[in-house]
C-alpha cells in the first residue's frame, strides 16, 4: 500500500527532522523541496548527529539511528546556541 | 566535553540551590537526596560548594512539570525527553527541569532521578553535552549498571574543571574518576606560587604555557587565561612536553617531546611529523630538547640543552658552527636546568622551575626574576 507507506515514510520523517531541529540546529524553516532524507543539508545533519552520539556515520537513517532517535534523552540540545 | 556557547559560568564558586515542587514518584526525603547526592557529585570535582534554601529565589531552581510548563520548551509526555537545564545565569538560567511523565526511580527500574539530576546539574553548572558515550554529560540516558558506584569519567572532571579549576587541594581527595590512574598528576592550579612549566610558547599573538597534560592560553583580549587539555586541541601530541617554540616566519609552532618533535599550524599537525630531533643536526649525545625559543628577528632559534644550548639558522636552516656553548657564558644570571623559554619584546624569559629569569640580550645581563607564573595574572 504505498500511500500506507508513505504515510509511515513522512511520520519518521517528521520524527527525523523534529529531532535534528531540537538538538542539531536544522533551520526550523526548512523548505518543503528539502524535506527528502536525501537533501544535502538533512543528511549532513544525519551525519552530525551520527558522528556526535558515536554511531556509525552513514548518513542514512540506518536501524540503529533510528534506535537512538527513540531513546530517552536530555532536552538540552548537543550543538548550537 | 564541551561548554555552552560563550562557556558561561557562575562568577562564584558557593551556589544556593531550592526543590520547588516535588514529584508523586518518590518520596520527599527520596528526592532531596538525590538532588544532595548529584551536587556532591560536582561539588567532589570542583571547588564549586552548594546549600539549600527552602524559600525565595536560588541560584539552581529546581522542579517537576509536565507539558507547557512556562519557559516555551514544553515536555513531551512519557519517554524522550526527560529534563532540560539552563546554564549559569539570573532568573531561569542555572534551573532544572525534570519531566513529571517519566517514573522517577531510586533504582534503575524507572528513571533514576540521581543520575539525571546529575547531568542536569551539569548544564547548571555551565557544561553542554559531551560526545564520549561513557561520560555523565552524553546526551542519551546509560544508567550503568551499579548505580551505587557511579564516577564521573575523566572527561566530565575535565570539563567541569575547565571551568572552575580543580577541588581545593585537601588530604582526602576523593575525586578520582573512574577511568584515572591513581598516579595520575593533579590538575595544576594556576596561581600556585610553586607551579613550573613544562614548555612555553607563543602561537599566533597567544602565549601557551604547557603543564603535564594541559596548557593555559593567554589571549591578548581575555584577562583570565584559558585552561585546556592539549589533547583538546592536539590529539596526537603526548602529554608533558619537554619545549615548544614558535617560527614566525614559517607560521609554525614547533613542539618537542623526548628525542622526536612536531610541527602545528595552529592545531594542525604537519604531514610528515614527527621526526627526529637528530634531523635537525644534533649528535646522537643530545637525548632530549629542554627548552627552545625563536627570535624573529635575528631568525635563529635557541635550543637550550641541561648546562648547553645550540642556535639554528632559520635561512640556512643548520645547526650554526661553535656550538654548543655554555649558558652561563652567553646568559650570565641564568641558572640551569631551563624548563622552558620565551621571546617577548626583544627580552628572553626564561622559565626554571617556580622562577622566571627576564633577560636582555643587549646589556646581556637578567634584569629581573620573576615568578613563572607571573604572566597569567596571578
Amino acid at each position: 500500500y504505498p500511500l500506507d507507506g508513505t504515510v509511515k515514510e513522512d511520520s519518521k520523517m517528521d520524527l527525523v527532522q523534529q529531532y535534528l531541529e531540537n538538538y542539531y540546529n536544522l533551520e526550523k524553516d526548512l523548505k518543503q523541496s528539502v524535506r527528502r532524507k536525501d537533501s544535502n543539508p538533512i543528511v549532513k545533519k544525519i551525519q552530525e548527529m551520527q558522528r556526535f552520539l558515536g554511531l556509525k556515520v552513514t548518513g542514512r537513517l540506518d536501524a540503529d539511528t533510528m534506535e537512538v532517535i527513540h531513546k530517552p534523552r536530555c532536552g538540552v540540545p548537543d550543538v548550537g546556541d | 566535553f564541551s561548554t555552552f556557547p560563550g562557556s558561561p559560568k557562575w562568577k562564584k564558586t558557593h551556589l544556593t540551590y531550592r526543590i520547588v515542587d516535588y514529584t508523586q514518584d518518590l518520596s520527599r526525603d527520596a528526592v532531596d537526596a538525590a538532588i544532595a547526592k548529584a551536587l556532591k557529585v560536582w561539588e567532589e570535582a570542583s571547588p564549586l560548594t552548594f546549600s539549600r534554601v527552602h524559600a525565595g529565589e536560588a541560584d539552581i531552581m529546581i522542579s517537576f512539570a509536565v507539558r507547557e510548563h512556562g519557559d516555551f520548551i514544553p515536555f513531551d509526555g512519557p519517554g524522550k525527553v526527560l529534563a532540560h537545564a539552563y546554564p549559569p545565569g539570573q532568573g531561569i538560567y542555572g534551573d532544572a527541569h525534570f519531566d513529571d511523565d517519566e517514573q522517577w526511580t531510586e533504582d534503575t527500574s524507572g528513571i533514576n532521578l540521581f543520575l539525571v539530576a546529575a547531568h542536569e546539574l551539569g548544564h547548571s553548572l555551565g557544561l553542554f553535552h559531551s560526545d564520549k558515550p561513557e561520560a555523565l554529560m552524553y546526551a542519551l540516558y546509560k544508567p550503568p549498571t551499579d548505580i551505587g558506584r557511579f564516577r564521573l569519567s575523566q572527561d566530565d572532571v575535565n570539563g567541569i574543571q575547565s571551568l572552575y579549576g580543580p577541588p581545593p587541594a585537601s588530604p582526602n581527595d576523593s575525586v578520582m574518576p573512574q577511568d584515572s590512574n591513581p598516579t595520575a598528576p593533579e590538575f595544576p592550579v594556576m596561581c600556585d606560587p610553586d607551579l613550573s612549566f613544562d614548555a612555553v610558547s607563543t602561537l599566533r599573538g597567544e602565549i601557551l604555557f604547557f603543564k603535564d597534560r594541559y596548557f593555559w592560553r593567554r589571549i591578548h583580549w581575555n584577562h583570565k587565561p584559558e585552561f585546556h587539555l592539549i589533547s583538546t586541541f592536539w590529539p596526537s601530541l603526548p602529554p608533558e612536553l619537554d619545549a615548544a617554540c614558535e617560527v614566525n616566519s614559517q607560521d609554525t609552532v614547533f613542539i618537542f617531546k623526548g628525542n622526536k618533535f612536531w610541527a602545528t599550524r595552529g592545531n594542525e599537525i604537519q604531514v610528515g611529523y614527527p621526526r627526529s630531533i637528530h634531523t635537525l643536526g644534533f649528535p646522537p649525545t643530545v637525548k632530549k630538547i629542554d627548552a627552545a625559543m625563536s627570535d624573529q628577528k635575528e631568525k635563529k632559534t635557541y635550543f637550550f640543552v641541561e648546562d648547553k644550548y645550540w642556535r639554528f639558522d632559520e635561512n640556512s636552516q643548520i645547526l650554526e658552527q661553535g656550538f654548543p656553548r655554555l649558558i652561563a657564558d652567553d646568559f650570565p644570571g641564568v641558572e640551569p636546568k631551563i624548563d622552558a623559554v620565551l621571546e617577548a619584546s626583544g627580552l628572553f624569559y626564561f622559565f626554571s622551575g617556580s622562577s622566571q629569569f627576564e633577560f636582555d640580550p643587549k646589556a646581556k645581563m637578567v634584569t629581573h626574576v620573576l615568578k613563572s607564573n607571573s604572566w597569567l595574572h596571578c
